[in-house]
Formats: C-alpha cells, structure tokens, sequence
C-alpha cells in the first residue's frame, strides 16, 4: 500500500497528535 | 534549553508565528482574528522535550521530488526540521470586504548576523500549489540578531482556500479537506544556503472556545 493513501489516524503518530489542547 | 524544547536549531530559533485577519471597527480600531498562532515561549530545562515524530510517517504530505523534506532531511541539521500540528480558529466572520487584511507574521532570532530567505510553499495533496519566497535582514536588538517577517500579505490562494473552507458546513467536511492541505516553511541562511529551520505544518479545525491551539514535534528518522 502506498503511505499516500493510508489515512493520518493509520499512521504511527502520538496520542498528543489528535489531541487539541485545551489552554486558554 | 530551547533546543529541543520549542522550534529552534542551533543556529535559528522561532520566537513567533501567527496567521490573521483584521478587521476594522472603525477608523481607529482594528478586530485582529488569529487564525494560527505559536506564541513566545521560554522553556528552562526542567521543561521536557517535544515528542518526536519519524518523519517517514509525513514524507508524502510534502514535495517529494527534488528539493522534497526527504532530501532537505538528508542535507540536516536534523535538529533543525520540526511538525506542527494546527488547530486552527475558523470562527472568525468571514465576508469579502477589501478593507480586510489577511496576513502572516514571524519572528526569528540568532546569535550569528546573516541573511535569511523563508520559502513557504503550500501543499495540496503532497504537491505544491503555491510558493512565496522572502528575504529578511537581521537587526541587533539585545545582544542578539532578531529577524521580523511583520505582516507578510497572505495569497490569494489561501484567502480563497479559508472562505471555501469556511463555507462547508461540518467540521469533519473540513478537517477532511485540511487531511490533504499541508504547508511546508524552510528557513535558509542565503549566503550558504545550510538549512536553520525547516517546519511541516498540518491542520485540523479548532472545536476549543478559546481559539487557535498547536503541538510542536521534533522530526527524527530511527
């Protein structure tokens, strides 16, 4: 499979990266 | 203790970055939106470092042909290269309206007195679309070489790409355009051409009350 066609939540990112921030 | 920490390498360091919208109130004031923003930070060392990101992971988000992240990540410093990932604030009131300014503002600073030349290109499905180059002058200011890129015009192209974002009408619509948008910035010393910082910046939308968020990762390769 091509990495351009796995999707960004298949990949091996770290928790924090789907994660927002909640800082005011 | 800011390399490793915030966006700096060793020779360049991010002191801020922000992309907005003013809005004049009336002839003397102006409603400034902040569509990104990465705010002056002093991290100590008992702060941790950024979490790192293997930059394999991103390589087709970015230009991969000649002069692609893959090749300026082969060139180095690798303690230069860095992920951004933006929550942007889209709640801003958009309408077409000449007499709204959308711009891009950033500061650097160094210890070395050089010239340097920002290359931002904006991506849309690993492609670049749109490129803007500049050159900026170092002034001394404290002991240290500061770098201002203040109130950069922002294409056409993008103001066009945030209305159309803006009009779609679920989040998730927009954040599934955002997965194939990417912006790739490249901070050069234009003498030598050596790499200062080089920064992948991705998006989604902000669901936060309280505007636009980030995270900053370092770029390895294991």
């Amino acid at each position: 499979t091509k990495q351009d066609q796995v999707p960004m939540r298949k990949r091996q990112l770290p928790a924090s990266f789907w994660e927002e921030p909640r800082l005011p | 203790p800011w390399q490793g920490r915030s966006i700096a390498s060793s020779r360049l360091r991010m002191l801020e970055f922000s992309a907005f919208l003013e809005q004049p109130q009336d002839p003397e004031t102006f409603n400034k939106h902040l569509f990104v923003h990465i705010g002056q930070s002093n991290p100590t060392f008992s702060d941790p470092y950024l979490e790192a990101v293997d930059i394999r992971q991103i390589y087709d988000k970015f230009p991969e042909k000649k002069g692609g992240l893959k090749e300026l990540f082969e060139k180095g410093p690798p303690n230069a290269f860095f992920l951004v990932k933006f929550w942007a604030d889209l709640s801003a009131n958009l309408q077409d309206d000449s007499s709204f300014f959308y711009g891009v503002s950033s500061q650097y600073e160094s210890s070395e007195n050089m010239i340097i030349t920002s290359s931002t290109k904006v991506c849309s499905f690993g492609k670049q679309v749109v490129e803007k180059v500049e050159t900026e002058y170092a002034r001394f200011e404290n002991g240290r070489y500061v770098f201002r890129i203040h109130r950069s015009p922002l294409c056409e192209y993008m103001i066009n790409f945030i209305h159309k974002l803006k009009h779609l009408p679920e989040k998730y619509m927009m954040n599934s355009v955002l997965e194939n948008f990417t912006i790739l910035q490249v901070v050069s010393n234009r003498d030598t051409l050596e790499t200062l910082l080089c920064v992948a910046y991705v998006f989604e939308v902000s669901t936060s009350e309280h505007g636009a968020q980030h995270h900053i990762y370092r770029l390895v390769k294991d």
